[in-house]
């Protein structure tokens, strides 16, 4: 993948020249972020920077890259006709023996406009669920619990590579139930469930019922109010 | 409405079922329903047949969703509901297999019940658990407690999910809904949600329903 030293993120001007060190990292992560995508409709990296931290499993390398996403062109699969879109992403990769394992993955247009949260508007809030930085012995915990969760809920998968994208998406889902937690009013407390290595489009496609919102049905009469018993 | 109320603990209402890997949540929360109104006029609870209507409700579209009014019209026009162990739950939309010899429930019409919760609770004390539909948000992480989440987060407008009310009542000052789900009982608090009470949380009150059994 490219990696000129100019990168065009509005929040990534400043960066040097990426180590050497990081490029290999950054790929994997590039890698995985592309995974499933057809050629023609890949991101490229256009900057890295990052640091890397000796773990009890190996390197863990913590990354901030500027990706580009290419242009939609296929009006069937874009929502709107969009230029080339600008992301900033930050990845953290351990590296075991050799072996990447992508731990977190969070990703947002560089455009982002964020409200000052004062005022409580779905944006702001939207905002909030899915951003906000993860502590390194965060990623760490959650490997262990992934694998008490695999165990909990009987789980295997077809390969490395899904174990990998689960194993991401079981940390992202965690950072969203502990905003979602710290956001109920109720007594209510969330975390883990049989869902938590599904992303939240699997999850409503699969268990949900879109029509409930689409569709208003067949008009019922209105019940009589019950009488004081 | 009396203060607090639990269909669960009168016999009313079936064991928590499971809907799998299928959007099929519409045809659940109706079977409960209609189970509570037919354990109600008739003394004896059944569990019944989702099943049945994912393969022969051709008005809602099983695994992809479905509405309880719909469901609801199916039931009638079909001539009743055959039970969980006629008509097994396979999780997935198959050939038409009712037989009208074998239902065993019926029902005659559907109404629409009110949108204020007080008289929602007044309704279910009196007339057994509510078919309700709500917006999911958080529920997929949910684990338990009373789910009170933010309006802009749980907008009645975004409904996507529906359930069953079974019971409603009080935990610590704090009122809620008691609502049985259809995703096994290894979610939430062994099968049910506890959605916060009064407050419109999640478009609780704004898909409201019954079957009536005569």
């Amino acid at each position: 993948a490219p990696a000129p030293t100019k990168p065009r993120g509005a929040g990534a001007e400043a960066w040097g020249p990426p180590s050497p060190a990081l490029l290999e990292p950054a790929r994997f992560a590039l890698e995985m972020y592309n995974r499933d995508r057809a050629p023609g409709t890949q991101a490229v990296l256009r900057a890295v920077r990052g640091r890397v931290r000796q773990a009890d499993q190996g390197s863990l390398y913590s990354l901030e890259a500027s990706l580009e996403e290419p242009p939609c062109n296929d009006p069937t699969v874009c929502q709107l006709p969009v230029s080339k879109k600008t992301l900033l992403c930050s990845f953290e990769i351990l590296d075991e023996l050799g072996k990447h394992m992508l731990l977190r993955r969070d990703c947002s247009p560089v455009d982002t406009k964020v409200t000052d949260g004062k005022n409580q508007t779905l944006s702001s809030v939207i905002s909030l669920l899915n951003k906000g930085p993860l502590s390194k012995d965060f990623s760490m915990q959650m490997l262990s619990v992934f694998k008490n969760f695999l165990t909990t809920y009987n789980r295997t998968y077809e390969s490395k590579e899904e174990t990998q994208w689960r194993l991401s998406i079981f940390i992202n889902n965690m950072v969203r139930a502990q905003k979602i937690q710290a956001l109920d009013q109720g007594t209510a407390r969330y975390g883990i469930t049989k869902f938590s290595d599904l992303t939240e489009e699997e999850f409503r496609t699969i268990y949900l019922n879109p029509l409930l919102r689409e569709d208003p049905g067949k008009k019922m009469r209105v019940a009589k109010p019950v009488g004081d018993p | 409405a009396p203060p607090e109320w639990d269909w669960r603990n009168k016999g009313a209402v079936t064991n928590v079922k499971n809907q799998g890997m299928c959007g099929s949540c519409w045809a659940f929360s109706v079977t409960g329903n209609v189970e509570g109104q037919w354990f109600l006029k008739q003394g004896t609870l059944l569990s019944l047949s989702e099943q049945e209507l994912l393969d022969c409700d051709k008005m809602d579209k099983a695994c992809l969703g479905g509405l309880p009014s719909n469901a609801y019209s199916a039931i009638k026009n079909l001539g009743g509901l055959e039970t969980e162990e006629d008509y097994s739950y396979q999780g997935q939309m198959q050939a038409c297999n009712f037989s009208a010899e074998k239902a065993k429930v019926y029902i005659n019409d559907s109404v629409e019940l009110s949108h204020n919760e007080q008289k929602l609770a007044a309704w279910l004390a009196k007339k057994g658990p509510i078919s309700v539909a709500i917006n999911a948000f958080g529920m997929q992480f949910y684990r338990h407690g009373i789910s009170r989440p933010l309006r802009p987060l749980c907008t009645p407008w975004l409904i996507d999910h529906a359930v069953l009310i079974v019971g409603y009542g009080n935990r610590s000052d704090i009122p809620f809904w008691a609502i049985k789900n259809s995703w096994g009982t290894d979610w939430g608090e062994q099968g049910y949600y506890y959605l916060h009470r009064g407050s419109g949380a999640c478009g609780v009150n704004t898909m409201a329903s019954s079957a009536v059994v005569e």
